[in-house]
């Protein structure tokens, strides 16, 4: 497409698709968005942060992350229309448009992009990074279990074959130390959303221990109005609570790792769907996805915005 | 590529907690490779598994010899993948 109007949202695409997607959005908006490389992946991908500000220097700030796990094919989709949502709202959506006037808003759409072209490529069910694990015949760690936050605890496999490999050591994959290193140097982050699927659950700190979160009354009725608001479009049914209480028990999470930083309103999303299909869910349902999902997003946003800290 | 022929995609729900473990188990055989897709949280939710083709027959046996329930989510895993790819392509090869 020669501009991102005429962007198709309502399909799959590929990461070189998506990687001009992002360049043709901030050559749109050079006053809105910027490109910055945090990083690069294992096998020397650039990892991209599109960064939404008007102005202002080291702004408090939102970050939003999708496609972690690379076979969660709808959070990248729903990310890349994330994106086309902001700079179409803003100076339009009352809301948003107060949100930007103070705060940045980070968004990593390709999170595990050696992942994601490896679902493209040669295996649609692949999950992990895609480093080689010395001594073993299987490759890539699972990036949410290498966060330095519970490391090594129950709720992740110390395996390399397993799909919940923890990695040899906290932060040991350039995707995830490239995520630490920023939010470190940046400093001012406020709330941090990382966007998984399947199975409808909004999520909050911790998943490797029992002990409730500082925050805990406050990250749950937040929840609640967010999956409400998620409800109110298609009447998405979404479960909300700490992560130990409401899946099972995941050490090295990212946001558990967020929270201990200090970054309150630290959030997974556990997008569409309930049973049906599965990873495989039907691009037919990516744009009904990512608008429902927008409703919760703009809840904790809004939230974060009147409620700085 | 890896292709997923005759892959099926179990979803198994488990009456109490004893069950529970026993597909906790399941988990842990390596050597069936099943593919958790939601794991297991407690007895009111569904365990999602992608099972090979040639483990299915075992695995079935042994979800039926515990008397667990399930049903197939998905017949055949790379019939779906399949037509996913299809859409992909005609859908790119329109924008084209």
């Amino acid at each position: 497409p020669r501009n991102t109007d005429s962007f198709d949202f309502s399909r799959y695409h590929t990461i070189s698709e998506i990687y001009s997607f992002q360049d043709m959005l901030v050559a749109e908006n050079p006053n809105l968005v910027s490109k910055i490389v945090i990083g690069s992946s294992y096998e020397g991908r650039p990892l991209n942060v599109l960064k939404f500000s008007t102005g202002g220097t080291n702004r408090p700030a939102i970050w939003i992350d999708t496609g972690i796990h690379s076979r969660e094919w709808v959070t990248q989709a729903s990310g890349t229309w994330f994106a086309k949502k902001i700079v179409t709202d803003y100076g339009r959506d009352p809301a948003l448009t107060a949100i930007l006037n103070k705060m940045d808003i980070f968004l990593e759409i390709v999170t595990n992009p050696d992942g994601f072209a490896y679902t493209h490529s040669s295996n649609r069910m692949w999950r992990k990074t895609r480093k080689p694990n010395p001594g073993s015949s299987c490759a890539g760690v699972d990036p949410n279990r290498n966060w330095d936050s519970g490391f090594g605890g129950p709720g992740a496999s110390s395996n390399p074959c397993s799909e919940t490999y923890r990695g040899p050591r906290a932060h040991s994959e350039s995707e995830v130390k490239s995520i630490v290193d920023f939010v470190k140097s940046h400093g001012n982050f406020k709330a941090f959303i990382s966007i998984h699927s399947y199975s409808q659950m909004l999520l909050y700190p911790f998943g490797y221990t029992k002990t409730p979160a500082k925050d805990q009354a406050e990250l749950h009725n937040l929840a609640q109005r967010a999956i409400t608001d998620l409800a109110s479009l298609y009447g998405t049914r979404y479960r909300y609570g700490s992560i130990i209480n409401t899946i099972y028990q995941a050490s090295g999470g990212t946001i558990d790792w967020t929270y201990e930083q200090g970054i309150k309103y630290s959030y997974t999303f556990e997008l569409r769907d309930t049973g049906r299909y599965g990873f495989i869910l039907p691009a037919n349902q990516i744009i009904p996805t990512a608008q429902e999902t927008w409703l919760a997003l703009m809840a904790i946003m809004n939230h974060t915005y009147n409620n700085p800290y | 590529k890896v292709t997923f022929e005759g892959h099926q995609v179990l979803r198994i729900l488990p009456k109490d907690e004893a069950q529970l473990s026993l597909i906790k188990n399941l988990e842990e055989m390596i050597e069936f490779q099943v593919d958790i897709w939601m794991g297991v949280t407690d007895v009111s939710n569904p365990v999602d598994v992608r099972v090979p083709f040639q483990s299915l027959q075992f695995v079935k046996i042994y979800l039926e010899a515990q008397n667990i329930d399930y049903t197939i989510m998905i017949e055949d895993l790379q019939v779906v993948l399949d037509e996913e790819q299809e859409e992909m392509e005609a859908a790119a090869r329109l924008a084209q």
